[in-house]
């Protein structure tokens, strides 16, 4: 999902 | 992970290092804001809730591992160790007027409305403005020490190098977060006028003197 690879930013 | 990512995190830790250093070695936290510090130490504990549901890597586990014990070891410092030197007057920012707004928005625009994303946005818009009090600060006492400016000059170039890795995901694989981008372009614009007063005096080896 588009918005869920932000939460593998720091 | 692009280099730009990379070195974002690698910035951000590096700001946190020099924090923790300069309050150890001069046995003093003059010339830091509590205030920004509560605030950063929220950020961290409302953004990475999801360490107990989702499991991403082993380098994004200990870094947020990292961001949150080490907020708790400096507001330690700050507010119980080295409380006396703590500049206590000269830090008089309201937070409320940060925390509320955040939060409110936070419910207004969000990817989905479900308390983890809430809280996840939340500390995306307040990491955004959490370095106020401190620049509040600065800007009261007209002065920050070196150490104090390398902290800030690291933190700030955290989320500008976070840009840059934004602009690279874009075109490399399509993806973009209309918030983070927004909130992290914020940030970044926040710094711009420190950045410019670090880089025409601090790099000359002036102190970070405000014109009065």
């Amino acid at each position: 999902m588009q918005h869920e690879n932000s939460h593998d930013e720091l | 992970m692009n280099i730009f990512r990379l070195a974002g995190d690698l910035s951000h830790l590096l700001a946190i290092i020099l924090l923790l250093i300069k309050i150890w070695k001069t046995r003093s936290c003059a010339g830091i804001s509590g205030k920004s510090q509560i605030l950063f130490a929220v950020v961290y504990v409302s953004r990475y809730l999801d360490l107990v549901t989702t499991f991403i890597s082993l380098y994004n586990t200990l870094m947020k591992l990292v961001f949150i014990t080490s907020s708790f070891a400096t507001l330690y410092l700050m507010y119980v160790k080295f409380k006396a030197t703590y500049d206590h007057n000269h830090d008089s920012f309201r937070i409320e007027f940060l925390l509320l707004p955040c939060f409110v928005l936070a419910l207004l625009i969000n990817a989905s409305f479900t308390p983890l994303e809430v809280l996840w946005t939340f500390s995306i818009y307040l990491e955004a403005v959490a370095i106020l009090p401190q620049l509040f600060l600065v800007s009261k006492t007209g002065e920050a020490e070196s150490i104090t400016s390398h902290y800030l000059f690291a933190l700030g170039s955290y989320r500008a190098l976070y840009l840059l890795n934004w602009i690279y995901r874009y075109y490399a694989e399509g993806h973009y977060d209309l918030i983070a981008i927004f909130a992290g372009a914020i940030q970044t614009i926040l710094y711009c006028d420190f950045f410019y007063l670090y880089i025409t005096k601090v790099l000359k080896g002036k102190k970070l003197q405000l014109p009065a």
